[in-house]
């Protein structure tokens, strides 16, 4: 099928976790997501990745505000779980590309990720589903990301950020 | 917003490759992808996570008929990237749970983790959007995890896969 891409949305303001060398077994992304949705906090993106060792890292955005409440949990459960180590940042952002019919092209990620890298832009997260590419990046690198985003993909280039952004 | 879990789908045939140890800076996942492009293969998701050590691991599911040649042409490109391996197997489904609302909660995700580690279903890879939360397992335990994810969300069983499935 055809891809369009429809355009590109920003999102300032995030904070990333990532708890790294979760036992990977069945259960522990439950019991991690289990402490999270108890303590009522807001996720965004969710991403993880096996790895051949026997553990798996788990990453999750947030907004910066539900930052402290969820590393203050988070130092609790880790060495419950038998994970390593858990790191909590801020100053990330998301950007993602939307369209229809993403699913089967690699020529979109490609298009993005290449744009990305040619503009010095370094991808922490990606994740991905039939309608959107989505990476998350160092938010001081935003602006630049959308204009070659917006480049990349033909779009009008975003109207410089305004008091509402 | 109120969570509407409307359903779940499978999809069986899956393959995953991972490549561990991408270096971390700009244009890794861009030259990864240009060579998929290239390749024109059909890759689905696509998972990227962070690690603190300078290096990230890269994931991407395809078709399991794509898995080969992809294999061919990564084998080639992986020690040029400077990348440490290329892990790839087949055998593996993707199970998604989709609904509306889904973005600012950590309970659909945490039903859909517990119920899967409750069912013993081991999840390799997680990755997330407003309208989706997607996990790839191995493809003998489906049935068990559709079967345990449509109980998990009050949802009628699925029936038994016909010669369609
Ligand atoms: C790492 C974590 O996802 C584990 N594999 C689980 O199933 O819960
Ligand atoms: C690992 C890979 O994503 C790298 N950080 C890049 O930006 O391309």
């Amino acid at each position: 099928e055809d891809v369009v891409v429809r355009g590109v949305s920003l999102e300032r303001n995030q904070a990333k976790i990532t708890i790294c060398g979760v036992p990977d077994r069945p259960g522990s992304a439950g019991a991690i997501f289990a402490a999270i949705a108890a303590a009522n906090l807001s996720v965004d993106m969710i991403v993880q990745n096996a790895s051949g060792t026997g553990t798996a890292d788990l990453s999750f955005t947030l907004q910066k505000d539900d930052l402290v409440p969820a590393e203050i949990m988070l130092t609790r459960l880790v060495p419950k779980l038998g994970a390593a180590a858990m790191t909590a940042t801020t100053g990330v952002a998301k950007l993602s590309v939307v369209g229809i019919g993403m699913r089967s092209h690699a020529g979109v990620a490609s298009r993005l990720f290449e744009c990305l890298g040619a503009a010095g832009v370094n991808i922490q997260l990606i994740s991905t589903s039939e309608i959107k590419i989505a990476v998350v990046i160092d938010e001081t690198e935003l602006d630049r990301a959308a204009q070659a985003t917006h480049a990349a993909f033909g779009l009008a280039q975003p109207r410089p950020p305004s008091n509402t952004a």
